[in-house]
């Protein structure tokens, strides 16, 4: 489903050149739901922009679905992005000036989805991360962690395939993290969604079948858990 | 040293009423360090707010160092605010366009503190959280983690007599983590800063004497650590 080869991707020149991620190499398979952990720096997000057609490897092939998408053009791409996948940025990416619901209903409207629709599914992905309630405030009115779960009510709207979650509970206690987790683990076994997370709570991790561990870059080692 | 009486922050009215705080009362000694920990939305962040002197309560007194805080103009605030307090922000709050030293720098422009002095402070706090290799990078040119650790410097530089940190390591790996709580005990320990620290990792909350849990705007219970 997902093929990474010799993905390197670099900033900046000469003495300011950083290898944020140098010669990785994976798969991911259709249904399965693994997390990504490592130091702060070693190349995380810039894993999951990549995957999630949102960056461009500088070296490599990215093959999603037997696409490879480093030869697409932008439209495409997002085409992709649109169709197949679900994303939870670290920084949220809310639109200040919208209100909770209006920011959940973006994806929706690349779509066409007729506004009482678009109104009705928003409603309830906010159902879903218990913030009903906050429907009408805008970002400075929310907490971090109410921000933090319309992000990942967005993410999950239009109900992907794959879903990219970047540290999605790191700003949410305890409880409202075990809460996020257990909605993408129905995700991913009741209806096969592949879900790929950035964590450094290895709490969060332990719901996952398998950890890919980055270092500098680099994958450092793997984790597989049998069951 | 730190007073809190009836401490009320309402928003919004009418129906949209939200009592973010709710009748809050506490007393924190000089020197202590402490944490606040509550679910997502319980009133953490205002409670910061109020307490760094950057938002006004509705209702009640928050007496700082024997001075009524309640009854300042904001310039006066704005003065103790500069002289006493570091904050540590949830988002970071770093200026977009300027590079890590030079956020860093910043306080420092409101003390007439002289460039080579300003220069050769910010360049410490930035060794201390382990990012002196990325000076000149603009926040967007920075992982999440790393844009957090110079937030923390830059509440640092100035050796303010009182921190406060919001969720200082939500986007750091556990070893991340672990060196800036080190860093804020021995602030508190060999200098005698008070620490106020929201997290909802308990394994940071060890690290403090005293751990406040607020929920729904109000304070639930207190944990105390004998030693
Ligand atoms: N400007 C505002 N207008 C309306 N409601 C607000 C505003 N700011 C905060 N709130 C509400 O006040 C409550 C407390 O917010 P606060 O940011 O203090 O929570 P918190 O404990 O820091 O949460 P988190 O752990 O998610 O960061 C939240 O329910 C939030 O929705
Ligand atoms: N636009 C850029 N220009 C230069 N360097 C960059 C840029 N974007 C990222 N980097 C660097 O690339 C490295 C990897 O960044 P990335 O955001 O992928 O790390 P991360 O593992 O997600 O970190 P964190 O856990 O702190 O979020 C970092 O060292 C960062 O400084
Ligand atoms: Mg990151
Ligand atoms: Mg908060």
């Amino acid at each position: 489903m997902i093929e990474l080869n010799g993905i390197t991707k670099i900033y900046g020149k000469g003495d300011a050149e950083v290898y944020a991620l140098d010669d990785v190499n994976c798969s991911i398979k259709e249904g399965e739901m693994i997390s990504i952990m490592g130091p702060s720096g070693s190349g995380k997000s810039t894993l999951m922009n990549v995957l999630g057609c949102l960056d461009k490897p500088s070296i490599g092939s990215y093959t999603l679905g037997g696409v490879e998408t480093t030869t697409l053009n932008d439209d495409k791409l997002a085409e992709i992005r649109n169709e197949k996948i679900g994303f939870v940025f670290q920084n949220y990416n809310l639109l200040p000036r919208m209100a909770a619901l209006e920011n959940i209903e973006l994806p929706m409207l690349y779509n066409n989805i007729p506004r009482s629709e678009r109104h009705r599914l928003a409603l309830h992905a906010l159902e879903r991360v218990g913030l009903s309630d906050r429907a009408q405030h805008v970002p400075n009115e929310l907490s971090g962690g109410q921000q933090q779960r319309v992000a990942i009510a967005r993410a999950l709207v239009l109900n992907p395939s794959i879903i990219l979650a970047d540290e999605p509970t790191g700003n949410l206690d305890s409880k409202s993290g075990e809460e996020i987790i257990n909605i993408f683990e129905e995700l991913n076994k009741k209806e096969g969604h592949t879900i790929i997370i950035v964590t450094h709570d290895s709490e969060i991790a332990a719901h996952t079948s398998r950890i890919i561990h980055i270092k500098d870059g680099k994958i450092d080692r793997e984790e597989v858990f049998s069951k």
